[in-house]
């Protein structure tokens, strides 16, 4: 472990706890994409199968435990307790043009031809591209709470981290993991362009509005 | 093919 790992551990966690806190306090979901949320949910679910069989260590478990826990809960407000303020029509994208794709390469290219590997492998590509129908459904409505804007770049920051993770554990455990390195530097750069909105308009007090 | 290190991060 490493502080930007457990820093980025720390963004992530806070992700997903502002965006549970923001639904369930305002009792609304409006402006926040259910199709990106059910993607987080299966990149959990495949990525931590192995959360009985392969004990690391409290911290890990607990922190999967958490994860795959409050992802299913966003999933279950926005489908099923707050369905009635989910914007469906704005939160259009086709998520089989990410889940599909992902599949295959996590065929085509991963460590170890094992089912676990394999869903581990698709868990990365797909985590890397799941925030696209929540960006896309910010560009389309033209403007985010700012609730939702600290939302996405702790999530967004979280990824940004582990890049800093793997130079360090490049350098000093030699450990280096290219499929999640050249995922994790697609994840960040699909953020770059709400970076710059986030830091020019929201720390600036400003909403976040997108040129529509 | 070497055993693959169980993944070690979240």
């Amino acid at each position: 472990m490493n502080i930007f790992r457990f820093l980025g551990d720390i963004s992530h966690l806070s992700a997903i706890i502002i965006l549970l806190l923001k639904i369930w306090k305002s009792r609304s979901c409006a402006g926040i994409s259910g199709k990106s949320q059910l993607l987080f949910a299966i990149v959990f679910t495949t990525r931590y199968l192995d959360l009985f069989t392969n004990f690391i260590s409290f911290y890990n478990t607990s922190m999967k435990v958490v994860y795959v826990a409050s992802s299913y809960a966003t999933v279950w407000m926005i489908y099923s307790k707050f369905k009635a303020t989910y914007d469906g029509n704005h939160d259009t994208f086709r998520v089989e043009f990410l889940i599909v794709p992902t599949a295959i390469l996590s065929f085509l290219v991963n460590h170890d031809f094992t089912p676990l590997e394999i869903l581990w492998t698709f868990s990365i590509y797909l985590e890397s591209v799941a925030i696209l129908p929540q960006l896309f459904m910010v560009s389309k409505t033209g403007e985010a709470e700012t609730i939702t804007s600290h939302y996405l770049f702790a999530l967004g920051i979280y990824r940004t981290l582990y890049l800093f993770n793997w130079i360090w554990r490049y350098q000093f455990e030699e450990f280096f993991d290219l499929i999640a390195i050249v995922a994790g530097l697609v994840q960040t750069v699909l953020y770059c362009d709400f970076f710059y909105l986030y830091i020019t308009k929201v720390l600036k007090g400003k909403k976040l509005s997108l040129p529509a | 093919h070497a055993v693959h290190i169980p993944h070690d991060e979240l």
